[in-house]
């Protein structure tokens, strides 16, 4: 089955928050996406990755707008009643996406889309995929170029 | 906009391969998943999160029954070349997600979630997230019965 890729889509109205070193037991992540949702904060992309030593790091994108309320909520009781670390926040990102089908058997289009931001020396600084998009958060100052690039790999420029 | 779930999944097919303390600059997911490419490597799910002192770790499912040869593809050179650390694999992984839509500007969904596998003592082992779709992976024999939990917390059992 060939893939079949849409579009490109990349967007900059985000902020990236990592909460740091989170141990890894059930109701972590209950407890602190519960604060988060009390406080209305918009939580979009949500990544969280294998733990090690029994910790692990939870990120999330939030608008930027609500970065500061973001970091009120966490620092204002969350990060210690969770036994996490401290929080990070990122103002400087931008989410690109490839957005297709078929993408789960054809291995070959991610390789595309990383190998495309690697000649043009753009870092991966988080991916996330699903059965139709795949999706890295870069500097915000690549994001725009690095859609006219990922266009062209993927033959949607005509 | 009130969220609509529309149905809990689950995933018992894939394993879970997690490359160990990869170094964070270009080129290194562009290696990893073009060398997994070329051996046909049916790569689904994809998670990277922020890096720490320059490393990171990028974790992916495979079908289980290609858990073999993804290993060997990476000892057999491409961890070495991309600097990586190590390569951890674990086959006892079951992909549990929550599909509905406009979930995004309703944090309230994922705390869901969240709650419902916390109050079940089931641990959370990787999150990704997209607009329509909460994937957590967790342990394989707790699969089949968070489904039944989440489709009672959100009314999917009449
Ligand atoms: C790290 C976090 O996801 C934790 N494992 C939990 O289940 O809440
Ligand atoms: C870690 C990996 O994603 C790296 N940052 C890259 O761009 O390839």
């Amino acid at each position: 089955e060939r893939p079949i890729i849409r579009a490109v889509t990349h967007d900059l109205s985000e902020s990236k928050v990592t909460v740091i070193d989170v141990p890894d037991r059930p109701g972590v992540s209950a407890q602190l996406f519960r604060a988060l949702a009390r406080a209305e904060v918009n939580v979009d992309m949500i990544v969280q990755n294998v733990s090690e030593e029994g910790m692990t790091d939870i990120s999330f994108t939030v608008p930027s707008e609500q970065v500061e309320l973001t970091r009120q909520v966490l620092e204002g009781g969350v990060l210690s009643e969770i036994g996490a670390e401290r929080v990070s926040t990122d103002g400087s990102i931008g989410r690109v996406s490839v957005v297709g089908a078929g993408m789960k058997s054809n291995p070959g289009v991610a390789a595309t889309m990383f190998e495309t931001l690697a000649a043009n020396e753009i870092n991966i600084e988080m991916i996330s995929t699903s059965a139709i998009r795949i999706s890295c958060v870069v500097d915000a100052s690549r994001a725009e170029e690095a859609v006219q690039y990922l266009h062209t790999a993927f033959g949607l420029d005509g």
